[in-house]
């Protein structure tokens, strides 16, 4: 099963349109293997974008240095799989008819 | 299926499952149609809702063509227990009911579905190996014949968005298409997606206005507004192009071109900080917000047959 230990999501949040070029240009850096989860749609919307692990300080590098506001929508997306995967066991045990 | 547990996640057998049971369970007015295979050989059911007649107008919607959204295949399994639960109660349903048939597909990416279970939870496309590339899958929503291969989709196989060899090259497309063409009477075709909250209609290929542009604008507008009655969810609605961004061979762009006029694409919330892993205590409440924006379209396609 894959994992996605110290993945984090990227609220990207682009100033003008300008921004948003250089934040539609990110879909073509195809050794970042960024996956978009909210696209580029216009400047009053918000991207979302999953930066694997190794990736991680060249993608945040390439937005400070555009100076291009982002936040961390999830720190890590492993820990939420987990939570995850962790409610869907525990309803299904519940859900198994008493012995 | 009264303790089947809408509340969670299922995995693709369990859903199986609840689709046979229901069908079981109802057999004056559910049955399970098999459109197709998927690449990897599983069944592509549709559940039909009819209470009689033969090739009634209809009204079609589909879950979880994008597999890794979770929220909506299980918001499809609510919905089809509440059609069932309804019909008989609730005075709009029971009068769509006893002239329309309503067609629902779960899961309608079912190889994808299982991969996000057992393999990779990220995984949004289909299945299907991409000769002379390591990488796997088209994007199921960019495989169809309207503006097929143009903007707003990717040519390379190792893209979200790859748009496949050719247009209905993925037998769950195809299937639907086939579907679509044979049944020859649908009217309405609901395609549900997450996340971002938007309610949209075509066209994504292109900037030509679709023709009943100002009617679907008028019925994306009130169904977002019963929507945002229940928990005061906001979507954003308008046509794909103008609303999000250019996206070419898109479901609801083909099946408008096909004549069906109430075609839109849904995608659900995520009013926090998720994205499509949505936790499951927000599945029911995310299904019944749904749900007033389909009674919505449903009613004014049962009160506007064309």
């Amino acid at each position: 099963k894959e994992t996605f230990d110290g993945h984090q999501v990227l609220r990207i949040a682009p100033r003008d349109e300008a921004q948003l070029a250089l934040v539609k240009d990110m879909e073509d850096m195809m050794e970042f293997e960024l996956d978009f989860w909210k696209g580029v749609t216009e400047v009053a919307t918000h991207v979302d974008v999953r930066v694997p692990f190794h990736s991680l300080q060249s993608t945040k590098t390439y937005l400070e240095s555009q100076d291009i506001k982002y936040s961390i929508m999830i720190e890590d997306l492993q820990v939420m799989l987990d939570e995850e995967q962790e409610e869907m066991d525990s309803a299904a045990r519940d859900a198994e008819p008493r012995n | 299926t009264d303790s089947f547990d809408f509340s969670r996640y299922h995995t693709l057998n369990e859903i199986y499952s609840f689709q046979d049971m229901l069908v079981a369970e109802n057999p004056k007015m559910v049955s399970k149609i098999v459109i197709g295979r998927s690449y990897e050989g599983r069944p592509l059911n549709v559940l039909k809702f009819s209470t009689g007649g033969t090739n009634r107008p209809a009204i079609w919607i589909d879950t979880g063509i994008h597999s890794r959204e979770w929220v909506t295949q299980a918001s499809g399994t609510w919905f089809a227990k509440k059609i069932v639960t309804d019909y008989g109660s609730d005075p709009a349903l029971t009068a769509i009911l006893d002239t329309m048939d309503i067609f629902l597909e779960i899961v309608t990416n079912p190889d994808g579905y299982y991969y996000t279970h057992n393999t990779n939870r990220m995984w949004r496309k289909t299945r299907k190996p991409n000769s002379g590339s390591s990488c796997v899958g088209v994007d199921p929503n960019r495989n169809w014949d309207a503006g097929f291969g143009g903007a707003g989709a990717s040519s390379n196989p190792c893209s979200e968005t790859y748009h496949g060899p050719s247009a209905h090259s993925e037998s769950e497309v195809k299937s639907i298409v086939d579907f679509v063409k044979s049944h020859g009477n649908l009217k309405a075709f609901l395609s549900i997606h997450s996340y971002s909250q938007m309610l949209l209609y075509p066209y994504g290929y292109t900037r030509t206005v679709a023709k009943d542009q100002a009617e679907l604008h008028a019925v994306a507008e009130k169904a977002i507004t019963d929507l945002a009655s229940l928990y005061g969810t906001r979507y954003r609605y308008g046509s794909i192009i103008t609303t999000i961004y250019q996206a070419s061979g898109g479901t609801i762009d083909w099946t408008y071109n096909q004549g069906i006029k109430y075609s839109y694409t849904f995608e659900l919330r995520d009013t926090g900080r998720y994205g499509f892993i949505l936790p499951a205590n927000q599945i029911i409440p995310t299904a019944k917000e749904t749900w007033l924006a389909l009674m919505v379209i449903m009613d004014h396609t049962y009160k506007n047959l064309y």
